[in-house]
């Protein structure tokens, strides 16, 4: 059976709420290294992938793999009933048909308890390689969704080019163009605000704005969110869900291809 | 104008 804890339920609630219109029913597969979820959108161009690793949980308890099968909507709205600082306490069988979902506030003065009803879900799995990135950029969450937003007010699509003189967001459309370069920044007092470059070859690629405006969705989770290129494979844009290595929020976004 | 290539081009289908 699965048994897992998590402190806040504020962690799944910005999970469910930032992938819900990318995709819409999923497995949480769990095993005992922790919750993992894959699924890719409609028309497979963005793929979300989530990792809660068991040491995000205490207790963590799953004695065999179980997919758990779930509508995003019907899940969001369960987890309406929780408070962020709740305690969360998710519970199924070893072949379940039901989610027991339990939330405790802080001071253990309300508990509500809710069973979501699961489903079968047949979902195509793709395996990702391991990839060293031409270029790896490490800035606040918030500018990145500024980027994406303001510049999706003239355009469809934006070309993200990483050079020696930084990163650049370019994006043309029927009004007029704009472009938003970025370059490593250090702040002494406020890390949160850095915005570091690594960059082995330059790279410059073409991406669909209307999916990285969905990926920003996530920002509420981290400050930071890391973006990673290379040539001619897709985009991963990463958020980390906990302080514990491992656990994260990704989303790949497959790029515009030739002219 | 530039055409949106899909993850299968990318990735394995396991």
């Amino acid at each position: 059976m699965l048994e897992a804890r998590l402190d806040q339920a504020e962690i799944l609630k910005k999970v469910v709420d930032a992938i819900k219109d990318l995709v819409q029913d999923c497995n949480f597969d769990c095993n005992d290294s922790g919750i993992a979820l894959q699924a890719m959108d409609n028309s497979h161009v963005a793929l979300v992938s989530m990792n809660l690793q068991a040491d995000s949980f205490a207790p963590y308890r799953c004695d065999r793999n179980i997919a758990l099968g779930v509508n995003l909507t019907s899940l969001t709205k369960v987890l309406r009933a929780a408070q962020n600082t709740d305690i969360l306490t998710l519970r199924a069988l070893d072949a379940p048909d039901s989610l027991n979902l339990v939330f405790e506030s802080q001071d253990k003065d309300r508990i509500s308890e809710y069973d979501l009803k699961l489903m079968d879900i047949d979902q195509e799995h793709l395996g990702i390689p391991e990839t060293e990135y031409a270029a790896t950029i490490k800035m606040p969450s918030v500018e990145f969704r500024r980027i994406c937003t303001d510049l999706m007010a003239l355009s469809e699509s934006v070309t993200i080019e990483a050079s020696k003189d930084g990163i650049k967001f370019t994006c043309s459309g029927d009004i007029g163009n704009g472009s938003v370069t970025l370059r490593q920044h250090t702040n002494v007092e406020n890390e949160k605000e850095n915005i570091e470059i690594e960059l082995s070859e330059p790279v410059a690629l073409t991406f669909s704005l209307k999916y990285l405006v969905n990926f920003c969705k996530a920002a509420g989770l981290s400050n930071t969110v890391t973006i990673c290129l290379s040539n001619e494979v897709p985009l991963l844009v990463s958020y980390a869900l906990t302080s514990k290595a491992g656990s994260n929020l990704r989303f790949y976004l497959a790029p515009k291809i030739g002219d | 104008s530039s055409q949106q290539s899909r993850l299968e081009g990318f990735f394995k289908v396991m």
